[in-house]
């Protein structure tokens, strides 16, 4: 064996007018939830408590799409998803449709270790949730005034459904009034690669 | 989206990915983060996770092709991911992060940067967005 080795993500697709303040703050978080997983394998963690721990630390900040700052609906309201994978005996768990559940990694890891299913979603997955007691909060807890910004620009700018959070303005290269027309000539899903935030 | 591929220093590798989705999604919108072997896999030799626009890596199966690729064709870490980035995916759509059973880290990404880290036992850590 090799040892242990851990890498993560905090998603893809990345505005490359993104502002220095930005791309630090982005990175420290990563670096903390490295050391967060790091920690935790030196202590002799199994590889699946790890993922977890290491993923609920990335859902809880809104640097990221996932958890709290989740991107939102064309509703406006917020529909989480998260999978767990111990590739030991392949065992998995995923969940779908999530709006109150705080940290849906563990809720996955819930239906994988708590239930005889794989795949539990929306109505089904809330009810696991409460019968489990996981820690719910209120869906306004994932809606941050950032997300709510990006919602309206992506419904201005077009009606497609984006991939990639839509920068507000003066923090990603790109302002309100002139979302599609800073287009730096490179273009990803038809729109101006400019109009693309982190995910 | 957020993910985490980790192998423990007994040779056991697990992955797990969490995701809001796309910014004004339809409501029911399922993508690739909860659907095995597209955004998420792990198996005895490499877990993944992945990230990008899910139709993407729905269709392209990403996730479990890296596995695939190390089980059947005998590929290396970097080199299964190196394939499924350059042959399975759109250009454009995604990016993911792996790591072996042996202890080894790889990425990939065919969109503009992709927020990443990764640290291994000997020593090498390193956090980054850009190519």
């Amino acid at each position: 064996m090799g040892g242990w080795a851990i890498t993560i993500h905090g998603g893809a697709g990345v505005d490359p007018n993104l502002p220095m303040e930005r791309q630090e703050q982005a990175k420290a978080v990563l670096g903390r939830c490295l050391e967060i997983g790091i920690a935790a394998l030196r202590s002799g963690a199994a590889a699946v408590d790890v993922a977890e721990l290491v993923v609920r630390e990335l859902e809880t900040d809104p640097v990221f799409n996932s958890g709290r700052g989740s991107a939102l609906t064309a509703l406006g309201t917020v529909e989480m998803e998260a999978s767990i994978m111990d590739g030991r005996h392949r065992r998995i768990g995923a969940v779908s449709g999530l709006s109150t559940v705080k940290n849906p990694v563990s809720l996955a890891r819930l239906v994988m270790d708590k239930s005889p299913h794989s795949y539990l979603a929306f109505s089904g997955a809330e009810d696991f949730a409460r019968a489990q007691g996981v820690e719910t909060v209120d869906n306004s807890y994932f809606i941050t005034e950032e997300n709510v910004g990006m919602l309206k620009l992506a419904k201005e700018a077009n009606s497609i459904l984006f991939d990639y959070r839509v920068p507000l303005e003066n923090t990603c290269g790109t302002s309100a009034g002139s979302v599609v027309t800073m287009d730096s000539g490179m273009q990803m899903n038809g729109l101006p690669i400019s109009i693309y935030a982190p995910e | 989206t957020v993910g985490c591929a980790v192998v423990d220093s007994q040779g056991w590798c697990a992955a797990a990915t969490s995701t809001g989705g796309l910014m004004n999604k339809m409501t029911g919108r399922i993508g690739d983060s909860p659907l095995i072997g597209a955004g998420t896999y792990a198996c005895n030799l490499c877990a993944v996770s992945c990230t990008g626009e899910g139709e993407a890596i729905i269709r392209g199966t990403l996730a479990r092709d890296v596995a695939a690729l190390m089980e059947y064709k005998g590929l290396g870490l970097q080199e299964a991911v190196d394939y499924v980035i350059n042959e399975r995916l759109d250009e454009g759509k995604a990016g993911l992060i792996a790591v072996s059973n042996r202890g080894e880290v790889a990425y990939g990404f065919n969109t503009i940067g992709m927020f990443r880290g990764s640290a291994t036992e000997n020593g090498f850590m390193e956090v980054g967005i850009w190519e």
